[in-house]
C-alpha cells in the first residue's frame, strides 16, 4: 500500500487545486510499481492552507499555476521514487524513461509496462543487461508503435537501435548494473518506440530474492 | 493504554532525496515545512508487535482545500470509502489520522464502523464536525483495527501535535509498515510574489501499483 499526504501553504481555488493533485499523483505515484499489486488502500490526500498570503491561483493557464502544478509534481514524482527505491527486497531503482511515443499518456504506460515486468526485473536484479525482455515489456504494454522504431539504451550504453539489437560491450554493462545496485543506485533505461512527441517516466526496482521471503512471511 | 514516543519509536533512516531540480528550493520540514499545519506520531500499540510508531496525525490550523486520489481497486478499504464519502460533501478538511498496522480492507460493515469510530474520536478532540476528517490506515489487509488501543490514544495524541520538523518526522515513520526507510520532503517555490511551501510524507514499498483517480 501506498499512502500519501500533501501540504501546500498557497491560496488555491478548490477545483484547480483537486486537478492539481489529480495530475501529479497521475504523474508520480501511478507511475510507479513494485510488484504489479494494486492495494486496496492506496490514497494520496492533499492539503492547501492558504496561509502563504498570495493571491488566490484561479487561472490554471496561468504562470503562478502552472509553476505550482510543477511544484507539487516534482515533490510527488520525489516521494514516489523513494517508494520504488525503497521497494521490497530492492536493490536498485529503475527509471525508464520512454521516448517518441505518439502521447505522454502512450509513453508513460510502456514505460510503467517495462517497469512492471518481472523478467526484466529479475534481470537487473541478476545484473543482465538483457535488452529482450525489456523490448518485450514494451511491446505488450497495449500501444502500437513499429517494432523497427524501438531503441534501448542502458545507462549512456545503446543495446538495440532501428529494431536491431547492437554489438554492445556485455562486460561494461553488467559492471554498470552490478555497481549501481552495489550502492542502491539508479539504473537508468531509455527506450525509444519512434518519432512522436510523446515522452514518459516510470519507476520500479528490480525483484530479488528477498520480496518473496518479506511477502511469504507477512500475512495476508 | 499511554502513548509511546520515545526515540527508538522512530528509528529508521530517511530515503534519499529523488525530488527532480527545478525552479525550487528543496527544505526541511515535511508536512509541517507549509504554514498553517501541524502534526505528529506516537506509537499506540496498533502494529501486531514491536515499538514502532503506528498513528499519525496532520492538522490544519483552519480547515484546509482538501483533494484526494484514491485507488479503483473495488474492494477499497473503509477509509478510502469514508474519505470519499467526506470529499463528496465537503472539500474543507481540518485533519488526517493513519495508523498502521492493520489496512482495514475487507473488514466489512464493521471495519466501516471501526473507521466512523475513529473519525468521531478525533472530531470530539479536535472540536470540529466529522466532515473535516480524512481517514488513512495501512497494514495487514483483512484484520480489524485494535479499537480497545486506538480510540484511548486518538484525544492523547492530539495533545502531542507541533509544527517542527520533528514532529513532521514522527508522523511520517508512523505511517511505514515494510518500509526500511521513512519519505518525507518539501519544497519552497515563489508564487505571486510570496514564498509558498509545498511538502509531503508517504510510504509505501510492497503492495505497490497505484492506480488511483
Amino acid at each position: 500500500t501506498m499512502l500519501g499526504v500533501v501540504t501546500c501553504d498557497a491560496a488555491v481555488a478548490p477545483e484547480l487545486w483537486t486537478q492539481m493533485v489529480k495530475r501529479a499523483s497521475v504523474a508520480s505515484f501511478n507511475s510507479i510499481t513494485v510488484d504489479g499489486d494494486t492495494s486496496t488502500n492506496d490514497c494520496v490526500i492533499g492539503l492547501a492552507s492558504g496561509a502563504a498570503g498570495n493571491a488566490l491561483v484561479t487561472d490554471p493557464n496561468s504562470a503562478d499555476a502552472k509553476l505550482l502544478d510543477s511544484a507539487v509534481t516534482a515533490l510527488m514524482q520525489g516521494l514516489a521514487k523513494s517508494i520504488a527505491w525503497d521497494g521490497e527486497g530492492a536493490t536498485c531503482l529503475l527509471e525508464i524513461e520512454v521516448k517518441g511515443a505518439r502521447s505522454d499518456d502512450d509513453a508513460r504506460i510502456i514505460a510503467r509496462s517495462v517497469a512492471g515486468s518481472s523478467l526484466a526485473k529479475s534481470a537487473f536484479f541478476g545484473h543482465d543487461p538483457n535488452w529482450g525482455r525489456i523490448a518485450a515489456a514494451a511491446g505488450y504494454s497495449g500501444i502500437i508503435f513499429d517494432q523497427e522504431d524501438l531503441g534501448v539504451q542502458l545507462g549512456s550504453m545503446k543495446l538495440m537501435e532501428a529494431g536491431q539489437p547492437l554489438a554492445f560491450d556485455k562486460a561494461t554493462a553488467n559492471k554498470y548494473l552490478k555497481d549501481t545496485c552495489a550502492k542502491h543506485g539508479t539504473v537508468q533505461v531509455l527506450v525509444t518506440v519512434g518519432k512522436g512527441p510523446g515522452k514518459g517516466m516510470a519507476w520500479g526496482c528490480d525483484l530479488s530474492y528477498d520480496y518473496v521471503k518479506i511477502n511469504a512471511e507477512y500475512t495476508t | 493504554k499511554a502513548l509511546l514516543m520515545d526515540a527508538e519509536c522512530f528509528t529508521i533512516p530517511a530515503a534519499p532525496d529523488l525530488i527532480p531540480e527545478g525552479p525550487w528550493k528543496k527544505v526541511a520540514g515535511g508536512v509541517c515545512a507549509a504554514q498553517g499545519f501541524k502534526a505528529t506520531g506516537a506509537h499506540a500499540g496498533l502494529r501486531a508487535s514491536g515499538k514502532k510508531a503506528d498513528l499519525a496525525l496532520v492538522v490544519a490550523d483552519a480547515p484546509a482545500t482538501a483533494a484526494g486520489t484514491f485507488t479503483q481497486n473495488v474492494m477499497c478499504a473503509a477509509p478510502v470509502l469514508y474519505c470519499k464519502d467526506v470529499l463528496k460533501r465537503n472539500q474543507k478538511i481540518k485533519a488526517v489520522l493513519t495508523n498502521a498496522g492493520q489496512a482495514n480492507a475487507a473488514t466489512g460493515t464493521l471495519g466501516y464502523e471501526d473507521a466512523v469510530a475513529t473519525a468521531k474520536a478525533l472530531a470530539a478532540a479536535l472540536g470540529c464536525s466529522t466532515d473535516e476528517i480524512m481517514l488513512q490506515s495501512t497494514g495487514v489487509i483483512g484484520r480489524r483495527m485494535k479499537m480497545e488501543n486506538f480510540i484511548p490514544a486518538i484525544p492523547e495524541i492530539a495533545k502531542t501535535l507541533g509544527a517542527s520538523t520533528e514532529d513532521a518526522h514522527r508522523a511520517a515513520v508512523a505511517i511505514t509498515t515494510t518500509d526500511l526507510v521513512s519519505k518525507e520532503a518539501a519544497l519552497q517555490v515563489q508564487i505571486g510574489g510570496k514564498t509558498v511551501h509545498v511538502g509531503g510524507m508517504c510510504k509505501g514499498s510492497g503492495m505497490i501499483h497505484p492506480n488511483m483517480a
